[in-house]
């Protein structure tokens, strides 16, 4: 089982739709893909019609009562979508970093959480909250890839350098190199600030940055009210196109490494 | 001084953008605002040219070395804009709710900081990171109405309802009422989504949203780049006018309040 993480501390930037969207490509493949919802607002787990406020168990209840193969199995749930399960988030995610607190040993949780089920998914997909902790450092531990989808806009230019850098030093305390991608997302060519912003993030970060990206495309807000991946629902679509392109560049890299 | 939070755990909703645009909007007709980014990305800060990973002191330093007056004067920063001041938020914020974790008493910080300088400005604006924690419950005991920016789309009117739930206990554990309107963002009427979801919205929290919408408008990331309120840069553009609609209901409702 290959696993991506997508994270980015900036909200709003397209990483719940990016790890749907990839889902749901090899879903159609007829891949088996696992996804993971660690955000304590749960969009993910609402995208496929769950309440993250009563869904349980779920990614807070392996923490809780922890994480053998039964408990795992237990927590996931179907999508509607063949081939493409769910790890659930619920809401009490949000008091997690409280509870931990300064207690060590948490960190590799979900990694060892999905070695539980490595041999029934093709790959797993660990969807972050907009912020820096002990579920940051889970997912970091756990994936074989970080994704890190960036707005094409200035201010984020600035906040992805720093991210980058926290991200640096949690992997260096573990003595691992931090394998990310950049993916360009809600590009729109018209934009001045969006081109200039494109031609920046690859000047600045060359072979991390997706040769792509993906283009602003109304049709992902529409998708989320129908419960399914806007790349199942219109793979013709120029938005899961661009995933399509972005599955490719993966899974190439995914063969040599 | 009348205080407003702004805040939603949903990412990129423009909380950002609104504290900056309503506190430009006041600038500009000679009040004096204090804006304070209690975000641990910092964008705020970041907005106004400084570094979180460096700016000191900061929002983090008052709840490591404590915040009398001299303490939160001393930290506050000019924006550029006369009458616009910046309390700056530091990248480390994100460890904020491990280290204090089950220890209370820290929820009223924001609240007794803000009041130290409360006859040199006549409103400040706390910008809240996407998250529910510590700094969402100070900004909570802060402010005397909080604002929602929500973006008019499917899965944001799910997480609205959520999280205004939590709130509401937050606040019912200190026996207060929760003062909030919601303002929806990123409108776009040619979006049958976009236009559902206002309808929807309406139909569903009545007087707690505002009568209008902040259209979605490129110029507000172009502005960013700019580090200066599109308000005060272009205050004839459709965005600049829609903030200003919503400033006079929130005056409006502050002169009956
Ligand atoms: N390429 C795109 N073009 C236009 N809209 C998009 C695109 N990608 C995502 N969106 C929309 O932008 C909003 C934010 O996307 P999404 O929720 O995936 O971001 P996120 O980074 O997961 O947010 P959070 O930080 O809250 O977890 C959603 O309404 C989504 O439908
Ligand atoms: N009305 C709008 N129309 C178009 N773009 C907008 C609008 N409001 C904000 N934006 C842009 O959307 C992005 C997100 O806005 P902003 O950073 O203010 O959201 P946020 O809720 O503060 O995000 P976070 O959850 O990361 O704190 C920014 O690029 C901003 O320029
Ligand atoms: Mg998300
Ligand atoms: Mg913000």
């Amino acid at each position: 089982m290959k696993t991506w993480a997508v994270a980015n501390q900036k909200g709003g930037v397209g990483k719940t739709t990016t790890a749907v969207s990839l889902a749901g490509l090899l879903a159609l493949q007829g891949r088996r893909t696992l996804l993971v919802d660690m955000d304590p607002h749960g969009s993910m787990t609402a995208y496929f019609g769950y309440d993250p406020e009563s869904v349980n168990p779920s990614v807070y209840s392996l923490f809780e009562q922890g994480a053998d193969a039964d408990q795992v199995r237990g927590a996931i749930l179907p999508t509607g979508v063949e081939g493409m399960d769910l790890l659930p988030a619920s809401t009490a995610l949000a008091t997690l970093d409280r509870q931990l607190g300064a207690r060590s040993g948490m960190g590799l949780l979900i990694r060892n959480a999905l070695s539980r089920v490595a041999d029934e998914y093709d790959s797993s997909f660990l969807d972050c909250p907009p912020m820096l902790g002990v579920l940051m450092v889970n997912a970091l531990a756990a994936c074989d890839q970080l994704l890190v989808p960036v707005q094409t806009e200035y201010l984020a230019l600035k906040g992805l350098e720093r991210m980058l850098h926290t991200l640096h030093m949690i992997q260096r305390s573990r003595s691992q190199e931090l394998a990310y991608l950049v993916v360009p997302t809600m590009y729109d060519q018209r934009t001045r600030a969006s081109v200039d912003c494109l031609g920046e993030l690859r000047r600045r970060y060359g072979d991390n940055v997706w040769s792509g990206a993906i283009p602003e495309d109304t049709q992902f807000r529409d998708a989320s009210k129908r419960g399914k991946p806007l790349t199942v629902l219109h793979p013709w679509e120029r938005g899961s196109q661009a995933y399509r392109k972005l599955l490719d560049a993966l899974l190439d890299e995914t063969a040599t490494a």
